[in-house]
């Protein structure tokens, strides 16, 4: 179940829509500080139904949109979607590729979408649910993460070995 | 649900005895629940040697050792509940070459399954890529992609 | 005792945002007091606007900017209270190579009245040295210094 | 003010004494993980008086003393001197060069020289009291501490600069 596709637009730094297609294997992600990679997981980790706004670094979700430069205005709106490989048939969808989308408009609305289909969140969150990926999906090791590790406690350790396994 | 637990932290565990093994090219490593407590409460500690050292606490270990550890830590968790996609951001900043190298040959072991998105600023990582892409601001504030070959990589992506 | 503390946070204040400036080449961050509370007690903030970008609470910043945001209230704090001697151990791990430039350039400007201890895995900041010493473990787990060459640096010291 | 030498025995993982020469300038310090960088920092701070094993990275002090590895036994005290200029008498000492000798052994007891004479540890920390130098020395920053800056509340931020300033 690969992802093989994110198309990113007003969603943070992202104010012009930007394609990443992706291949099997091991893709780097490089740039200067501050261009933008750690937004595109934040990006993976939204579309896939991440509800909290501090996790995603803002102290509020409508922080998310592109807000502006001194050469821009900001954008009325942040749109995420995310294309996976479904030909074996991992997700419950009867389809070959399986696209979900979520959008969030300045006003607080959001919107959801599996395969141009308007759905809730749930129906987005339970999609991927027991296929490793994931809201809380361990296999995003956000950065500092590993330092967060380091310093919790046993209790705390223990925490995201129960989120994980 | 205790038992599924304990069989989860078991495997884990075995997994994390190997994965250590291989990312310090000796040593070992172990993690354990802590003592007197309710399986279902216990918190999760971890003790470690690397090759050649004392067991020792692991406080007084190294930045990179620290952050290698984890590094085995998490892989073994990712061994015992695969999952097809992985983001690592940033994961190798402390780390010298040669942990970088065995970090990225381990990586390479979940390739049949699993596929990988790495964030990194070092020339390594980038080396044992498959694929890179940059992430540039050529215009203030707005981020942009571009395609990029390794040997392009240095100076123009740094000033861009 | 609170005119002192204000006059040095003004002064702090003052080198913050001209070291920020140089650091990032632009852009501006200040440095104030919590509201409402004495000033014997009132926790620090801080904000900051990198160029080109609009201002933004921190915590949206990248993990570069934050990391040099913090080097630079620390060069302004080392600014009003010159000590002789500085040590940074590996600040400069999440800085992309223009970042390090400035950082080198600016940390030289010191040099008049400090000497500086840098420990780092970057190349980069090893170029801007004067004088570059090595700590390896040839014998495992006993350290032992020795001298190096800026073109040794790599493969040589990371497999000692 | 400058310091001209660091001599490291028995303290960490200088099993051998080591000799480490400094000039006026920048001084880069490099090598392989866990070679022992950073405890060249833990040794300057602790000969300048530093009290708290754990922000030595120990759990106490004696964990300061080397312990052994597998080809070695454990050292039976830990020694660190560190050598000033002091041309310009910067420091309350009339000599040209002052050093400061701190020795640790296992059984608990613990030395202080200033320049061969014995003294205590609070002389050592007067000495270098208001020179920018010394025990909380904001000019020491040790690995992981900027994360540590970035992560805490604005009243946390208020005690590291009430500390250097
Ligand atoms: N809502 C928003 N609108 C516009 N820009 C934003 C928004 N949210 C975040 N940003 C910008 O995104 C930038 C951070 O991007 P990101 O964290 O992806 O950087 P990075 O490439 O990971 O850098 P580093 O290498 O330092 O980790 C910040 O400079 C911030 O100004
Ligand atoms: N009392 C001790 N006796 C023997 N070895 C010790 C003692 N205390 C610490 N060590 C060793 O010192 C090593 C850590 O050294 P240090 O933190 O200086 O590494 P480093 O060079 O800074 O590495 P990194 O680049 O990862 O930060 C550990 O591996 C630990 O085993
Ligand atoms: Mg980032
Ligand atoms: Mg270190």
């Amino acid at each position: 179940m690969f992802l093989k596709r994110l198309e990113v637009f007003g969603f943070k730094s992202f104010a012009d829509k930007t394609v990443i297609d992706f291949t099997g294997g091991v893709t780097a992600l490089v740039g200067p500080n501050g261009c933008g990679k750690s937004n595109v997981v934040d990006s993976i980790r939204w579309a896939l139904g991440e509800q909290s706004a501090r996790s995603l670094r803002g102290s509020e979700m409508v922080d998310l949109i592109f807000n502006g430069t001194t050469n821009r205005r900001p954008l009325g709106f942040a749109e995420v979607v995310l294309t996976f490989d479904n030909s074996k048939r991992p997700l419950p969808v009867d389809a070959a590729e399986v696209s979900v989308t979520r959008r969030l408009y300045r006003t607080g609305e959001c919107e959801y979408l599996i395969n141009g289909q308007a759905c809730r969140l749930r129906d987005v969150r339970d999609l991927f649910m027991d296929t490793g990926v994931g809201v809380g999906a361990y296999s995003i090791i956000e950065q500092g993460k590993i330092d967060a590790l380091l310093q919790s406690s046993p209790k705390e350790r223990r925490g995201i070995f129960e989120e994980a396994a | 649900s205790r038992e599924r637990f304990t069989a989860t932290f078991e495997l884990v565990r075995e997994n994390f005895h190997e994965t250590y093994r291989k990312l310090f090219g000796g040593g070992r490593a172990d993690i354990m629940l802590e003592e007197g407590q309710d399986v279902l409460e216990a918190g999760i500690e971890v003790v470690a040697k690397p090759p050649g050292k004392d067991m020792m606490v692991m406080s007084l270990l190294s930045g990179g050792e620290r952050t290698l550890t984890t590094i085995a830590l998490l892989f073994a968790i990712f061994k015992a509940k695969p999952s097809p996609f992985c983001v690592l951001d940033e994961v190798d900043a402390p780390l010298d070459e040669s942990n970088i190298d065995r970090f990225m040959l381990i990586l390479r072991e979940f390739l049949e399954s699993s596929q990988f998105l790495i964030i990194t600023h070092n020339r390594r990582t980038m080396a044992t890529a498959d694929v890179i892409y940059g992430v540039t601001m050529q215009e203030a504030g707005v981020s942009k992609r571009i395609a990029v070959k390794f040997e392009e990589v240095g100076e123009e992506l740094a000033v861009a």
